[in-house]
C-alpha cells in the first residue's frame, strides 16, 4: 500500500494470512512480523513469594506466550488522505494498520477486549513486532520520559544476574518510546499511554496492552484485576506509532531517526486540540 | 484559575494514588474517572471563553456591520470509540484546531459522521481534500458505544501556527453517498 509520495510510509500485507509483512519508512525497507499473543498468569495461593500470583501489582506469566490467533481477516480501505488495513484476529483481538499522506510512520491502532475469562489464570495480552535486525540483546526505553536508557537482556550492571522470570525480568516501563538499534538502522515504537515493554529476543519488541487476573497477589488491592463497563470486560484502544530509519542525517528529510521520533512523540503525546463550534444554521457563503 | 482547579485536584490526588495502574479498588478507579471528568468540564468553560476571545473579531477589525456568529466550543470525549453526538448530527459545524506547542503542527483531523457527503473548507475558504473511511467493525460493537457513526471523515489541518489554532467549516452535501466500489 503506497500514496506513491516520497515521504509516505508503506506496508505490506499477506493477503493468504492478512499479517503485516514489512513496513517503509524514509524509503528504507524493513521486515516485520506482528502478532498478538497472551501470556497465562501464574496462580498461587499468596503464602510465599514463589505462590504469587499474578495480579495488578506482579506481572508474573506462567510459560511461553500463546498466539491469539495464526491468521486475521482483513479489509483494505485505501484512500486519497489515509489507507488502512482492518484486522480481526478473534472476536477481541483486532487492529487497523494505518499510514496517512506524507506522514513518515506507520499506525498501529489496537483494540482488546473484553478478554475472555474461561480459564483459571487470566489473560495478559501482548503485541510482538519481530524483524530481522541483530540487536544483540540490547533494546531502549524512555523509563524516565526524558533520556533514553541501555536495557540488557538478562543482565543488570551491578551485579550477577540469576533471572527466576525471564519474561518479567526483562520487562520495563516504556513511558512513549521502546527501540532497537543494529548499526546504523534504528526501528522504534512509541506509545500513546505508559506501557510495559521488553525485547526477549533479538530483533523483537514486544508491549503488554491489556490484562485480565483472576487472582489478587496479596499486595493489598484485596481484589482481581478484572475490570468491567457495561457488564463486560474492559475494552482497550490504542495506538503505537512505527519509525524506521537511520540514525545518521542520511534519512530523505536530512534529520536523524531520533529526531523524527522526538518530533513525533510531540505531535501525538501533546496533540492539537479539536473544538467544535455550531454554526447556528448558517451556509458557509454567510458564515463566511 | 478557579476553573482549572478540579482537575489540578483530580491529578493530584491520581498521581498521589498511582491511579489507572489497576492497583486500586475497580469503584475507586471509577470515581476516579469521575472526577476527572468534572475536572475536564471545569476546564471546557476557561478553553471556550478564551477561544471565544481569540477567535472574535474587534469593532476596529469589522467591515461588515452585521452581528458576527458569537461561536462556543465544546469537545467530543468519547473519540476514542469513534462516537461524537455533534458531529454525528449536524448538518453544518466549525472544527477549530488549537495548536499547544511551540512549532508549525500539521495534524489529521478525524470526526465520526452518518452516512452522507461532507465538504470541508479551510479558513482561506478554500475547498481542502477530505475522506470517508469506514469505522472498522469491532469498534462499532465497543460495549457501550452509543451511535449511528459508521464513517470518520478525515481532513488534514495544515500549517497550524505555534499557539494558534485554525478553523474549518464542514458541511454535509446533497451528491450521492459513493459506494464501497466506487
Amino acid at each position: 500500500m503506497s500514496e506513491n509520495d516520497i515521504e509516505d510510509a508503506e506496508i505490506q500485507i499477506n493477503p493468504a494470512t492478512g499479517l503485516v509483512t514489512q513496513i517503509t519508512t524514509n524509503q528504507r525497507h524493513l521486515k516485520l512480523d506482528q502478532e498478538f499473543f497472551y501470556y497465562k498468569g501464574f496462580v498461587g495461593d499468596n503464602k510465599k513469594v514463589t505462590n504469587r500470583s499474578s495480579g495488578a501489582y506482579i506481572f508474573r506469566p506462567t510459560g511461553e506466550a500463546v498466539k491469539v490467533a495464526e491468521k486475521a481477516k482483513f479489509t483494505l480501505q485505501k484512500g486519497f488522505l489515509v489507507s488502512e488495513v482492518h484486522q480481526q484476529f478473534n472476536d477481541w483481538v483486532s487492529q487497523i494498520v494505518r499510514i496517512y499522506r506524507n506522514e513518515n510512520y506507520v499506525e498501529f491502532d489496537w483494540l482488546i477486549g473484553p478478554i475472555p475469562t474461561d480459564d483459571a489464570n487470566g489473560k495478559e495480552i501482548i503485541t510482538r513486532y519481530k524483524t530481522s535486525l541483530n540487536s544483540d540483546s540490547v533494546f531502549y526505553t524512555d523509563s524516565n520520559g526524558r533520556e533514553l536508557i541501555k536495557r540488557v537482556r538478562n543482565f543488570r550492571p551491578t551485579w550477577k544476574l540469576k533471572l527466576q522470570e525471564p519474561a518479567a525480568g526483562n520487562y520495563y516501563p516504556v513511558t512513549s518510546k521502546i527501540l532497537l538499534r543494529s548499526g546504523q538502522d534504528e526501528f522504534a515504537v512509541l506509545t500513546d499511554r505508559a506501557q510495559g515493554g521488553s525485547s526477549l529476543s533479538d530483533g523483537e519488541i514486544e508491549l503488554m496492552l491489556h490484562r485480565e487476573c483472576l487472582h489478587d497477589d496479596s499486595f493489598g488491592v484485596g481484589e482481581a484485576l478484572v475490570e468491567k463497563a457495561f457488564n463486560k470486560g474492559l475494552v482497550a484502544r490504542g495506538s503505537h506509532y512505527l519509525v524506521y530509519g537511520s540514525t545518521s542525517n542520511t534519512n530523505p528529510d536530512g534529520r536523524s531517526v531520533a529526531t523524527q521520533e522526538r518530533v513525533l512523540a510531540q505531535n501525538k503525546l501533546l496533540s492539537a486540540w479539536t473544538f467544535l463550534s455550531s454554526t447556528q444554521g448558517l451556509s458557509f457563503s454567510e458564515y463566511k | 484559575r478557579v476553573d482549572l482547579n478540579v482537575l489540578r485536584g483530580a491529578m493530584g490526588v491520581m498521581q498521589h494514588h498511582d491511579a489507572v495502574t489497576g492497583t486500586e479498588k475497580e469503584h475507586v478507579a471509577q470515581d476516579y474517572t469521575r472526577i476527572l471528568s468534572q475536572g475536564l468540564d471545569e476546564c471546557e468553560i476557561i478553553t471556550n471563553e478564551a477561544l471565544r476571545q481569540l477567535s472574535s473579531t474587534t469593532d476596529q477589525q469589522r467591515v461588515d456591520p452585521e452581528p458576527s456568529v458569537v461561536l462556543n466550543f465544546t469537545t467530543c470525549r468519547l473519540l476514542n470509540v469513534s462516537q461524537c453526538e455533534f458531529t454525528e448530527t449536524q448538518d453544518t459545524f466549525v472544527v477549530t484546531i488549537y495548536n499547544p506547542l511551540s512549532r508549525l503542527v500539521t495534524k489529521f483531523v478525524r470526526l465520526p459522521v452518518q452516512k452522507s457527503n461532507y465538504t470541508v473548507h479551510d479558513p482561506n475558504g478554500d475547498l481542502i481534500p477530505s475522506q470517508l473511511i469506514p469505522i472498522a467493525e469491532p469498534i462499532l460493537k465497543i460495549p457501550g458505544r452509543q451511535s449511528e457513526a459508521v464513517l470518520e471523515l478525515v481532513f488534514q489541518a495544515k500549517d497550524i501556527s505555534p499557539l494558534g489554532f485554525k478553523s474549518y467549516f464542514v458541511q454535509k452535501s446533497a451528491e450521492k453517498v459513493p459506494t464501497q466500489e466506487e
